[in-house]
């Protein structure tokens, strides 16, 4: 099973915006992204959890090179009465973390696994995003590069060439 | 650029599950999961957000006919005191719809388009998780096959056979 996970990525240089509390209704997702896409700012995470009460929470990455221009096309919308009452949060000190492979889909263990390398290092998993074929965590920039040594070591990826760079 | 997306998925028959509240500390995600690797229930998209007060959300979603074997899996944890105090949320009505595409990563205007085609059809997306390659949302169930039909709409993609399986 060994094989499940072909390799581990970090980019380093993220910044997380989040925008707490907006309108969990139809066209809300539409409103904050077609101001990032008008702007050409470039998305990497986007998660957006289970809402309560008709509200929820969407963040999203961007380069941390990046941050001033989307917190400037996000905070006009907070502006916008369709997006009222929303509070505005972001933190350029994160990196994205990730572990890939192409078996992921039909393995229980990986998920636990991952979690188990993050914890033993004391690392705290501040977002998690997955697909069926990556799992990937933002982190504190200072975790970044010990998040990837420690998940290098839980799946014995010294071997594979590939793995250094930002997908 | 139309190229960008070259499917959309739907798996149908998903359940969510959500801890709400737990603490925002290393070891807690491995506490959740590992309870859930060793019961080998197959978890499909995972989402936490950014946190607050030191607490925080996650959700997992996981085949609807597993739904029993994890809810029982993660109310044993609800008892431990590691993860005491958190509420524990489900539901059974749900389906994920993804779109798929390997040149998506630089192109900021693929997620304004699935947001775009799912706010016309009035769906309402519950979760939201990213990749390089894919945009995954959660949505109720009832909406499963509309949302899978306008996000063909919007891409052009009728011309493309691959499409239709679960990923
Ligand atoms: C919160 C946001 O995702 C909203 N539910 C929408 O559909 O746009
Ligand atoms: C909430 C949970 O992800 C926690 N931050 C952890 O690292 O396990």
């Amino acid at each position: 099973k060994q094989q499940a996970v072909c390799g581990a990525t970090v980019t380093i240089d993220e910044a997380r915006i989040s925008l707490l509390g907006v309108p969990d209704v139809p066209g809300t997702s539409l409103h904050i992204f077609s101001l990032i896409a008008g702007r050409k700012i470039t998305v990497d995470m986007i998660v957006q959890n289970v809402g309560a009460d008709g509200r929820s929470d969407i963040s999203f990455t961007v380069p941390k090179s990046e941050l001033s221009a989307a917190l400037e096309a996000v905070e006009s919308a907070a502006k916008e009465k369709e997006l009222g009452g929303h509070e505005l949060t972001f933190d350029d000190n994160v990196s994205k973390v990730s572990v890939v492979g192409l078996g992921m889909a039909h393995q229980t263990g990986i998920a636990d696994r991952t979690f188990h390398a993050l914890s033993d290092a004391e690392i705290n998993i501040q977002m998690i995003t997955t697909s069926e074929i990556k799992i990937s965590v933002l982190v504190d920039r200072a975790d970044a590069e010990q998040a990837l040594r420690v998940l290098h070591n839980a799946f014995e990826l010294e071997k594979t060439p590939a793995d250094s760079a930002n997908l």
